[in-house]
């Protein structure tokens, strides 16, 4: 499984946070105005948060994250 | 398996509880208004709970959650 | 395997049954309107039961419980 | 696998049958209007009977069980 | 696999049939109209008999038992 | 996976043959008319076959045995 | 996998052939018209021949076999 | 996976190639006109070649084979 | 998985090219007008090339080789 | 699972990102316009990153990367 | 999963790169017109480039490389 997150504005982050007993950020991504991630669930990662305006595809249909 | 909530307010809460013979939570996630989770169900977290206005993409279609 | 409910009013009740040669209550969650919960079947957990109002969706439909 | 019951009156039973060479009850959970149970097929159970007024979902579609 | 038994009449019979080898009926679970059984294919039942009016759901359709 | 005869007179027969390098007839099962028959291919059923007029159901449609 | 035989004359002839470095007829099943055969591709067969006016059900469709 | 060739002249070959680092013809089965092959993928075939005129029917559709 | 390669024109080749760190032509079978190929990739075989004109069909649809 | 890119300008850059604990570059691959990248997740990259105008092919759809 | 490139022009190449901590190439086909290659990915190859005017069949659909 892996989702694709498109920056619409700059300064968009993309967190991973931890698989397992804690729940902690591991990692986060910047993404300026046009770039895309595309990212798995992993041994690593079993949550992810996005902040900032993206559009986000997933297997459960597409959707935008920010303020509008 | 993942599920994406959508904070549609501020103080919004995605709450993992325990796999196993008890059921308690184990972490709870703030989402501000527009700020995007995508969380698998994994060996730790086996049921979620969520609280206020939030918009939900789920296997079985899409839901609002909250009061109206 | 997972479900969801989401509660129509206040007081309504998920209640986990234990898996195996005995069956009884070992968990019960209760649920405010308007919250939401997504529960998986697990080792612990093959039926589960809803009493109150409450919207749920399953790979089977979606339904409502209580009485109108 | 799992079926969904939704008791249309009150006093609707679902029985659990055993698994294996005999075939006896394990279990009957009594249900009132409007409540709803969510069962799985499991090593305890290979068979359900369903006595009473009471909405089925199933993975071969819907039906209504009693006498109308 | 689970087919789904509603007995349209009294007097249904559904009856198990053994695995292996021999082919014996193993077990005779007998219908009251309305009545609705859900039945496995298992390590001890790989044929079923239905005799008398119901309504059988299976994988490959519906269909009804009896002489009409 | 599993088949379905419904058998549309008296006298029809369901045949199991066997599975392996010898091929023989291991069960015959008389039906007679409106009684139904759901029968899975087994470690000793390989081969099946269908005398006299029934209704069949299988995963590649229905079909009618018989001479018409 | 299965497919299914049904004849359309008296005569028709279901041949297996072996699996393996050698290609043999291992078994030849004889079918009078209206007779069906309902048989799998097994650790001895794989693969067949039919002779005859035959109806013949598949999971690539449906075809007839004979000259017409 | 198998295949279904029926040919629609005398005189059709299906041919058996080995699997493996050597690719050889390992079995010819000649077909008249009427006749239907079933014929799986195995561990000695790897692939087939048809000649003379029959239709063919595989996962990826139905093609016929020779000159027109 | 297995392709399917029809020859439009005497003369198509269909080649078949090793699997592993080195890729080099491993056999190649000469197909007259009107020939029919179907090939699985296998242990041996990961990639394959066609020269000719040839309709070829796969899972992922049908097209033709050759310069037109 | 693979993605297909292809470069709707000069330099477009896909950048491959290690999979566990650590999240960092492993591999940066520059695209001039009209070549095309097809590349899977692996037991290395378990994140990507777009830079540039491109065309992205993906389980969830289609989306070009760049500010337009 | 394979995916199929047929050259539109002289001198397209299909290129593979390794799989593991390092990506090279190691392997470049050249495809003259009309040419049709259909390949894995592999536990060799991992990822593919393609350079020149060429139609790509994948599972996420088709597209052409090259500049136009
Ligand atoms: N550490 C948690 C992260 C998580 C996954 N799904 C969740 C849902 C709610 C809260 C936390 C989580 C886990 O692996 O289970
Ligand atoms: N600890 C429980 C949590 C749970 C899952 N599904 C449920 C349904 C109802 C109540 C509790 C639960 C379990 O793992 O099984
Ligand atoms: N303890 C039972 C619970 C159960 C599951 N499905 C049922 C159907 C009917 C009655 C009880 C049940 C079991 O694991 O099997
Ligand atoms: N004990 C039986 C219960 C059963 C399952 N399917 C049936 C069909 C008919 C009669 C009994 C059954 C078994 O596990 O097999
Ligand atoms: N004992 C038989 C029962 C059976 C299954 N399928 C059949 C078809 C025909 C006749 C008997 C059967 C077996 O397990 O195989
Ligand atoms: N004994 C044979 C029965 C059989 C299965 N499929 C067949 C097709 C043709 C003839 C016989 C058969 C076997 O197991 O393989
Ligand atoms: N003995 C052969 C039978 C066979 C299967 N598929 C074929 C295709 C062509 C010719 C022979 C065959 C085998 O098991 O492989
Ligand atoms: N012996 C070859 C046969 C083969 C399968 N697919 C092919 C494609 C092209 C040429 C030969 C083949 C193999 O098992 O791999
Ligand atoms: N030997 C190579 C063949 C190959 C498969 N897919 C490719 C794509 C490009 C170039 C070569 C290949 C391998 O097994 O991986
Ligand atoms: N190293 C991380 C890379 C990653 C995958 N998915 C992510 C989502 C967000 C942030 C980082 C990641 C991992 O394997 O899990
Ligand atoms: N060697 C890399 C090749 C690769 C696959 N997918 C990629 C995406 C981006 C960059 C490189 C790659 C790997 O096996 O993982």
């Amino acid at each position: 499984d892996y989702i694709i997150v498109k920056a619409l504005e700059d300064g968009v982050t993309l967190i991973g946070l931890t698989r397992g007993k804690e729940t902690k950020f591991h990692h986060t991504e910047k993404l300026d105005q046009g770039e895309v991630m595309l990212v798995q669930f992993t041994k690593t990662t079993s949550a992810m948060k996005i902040r900032g305006r993206a559009e986000i595809l997933t297997k459960h249909g597409a959707l935008t994250s920010g303020k509008e």
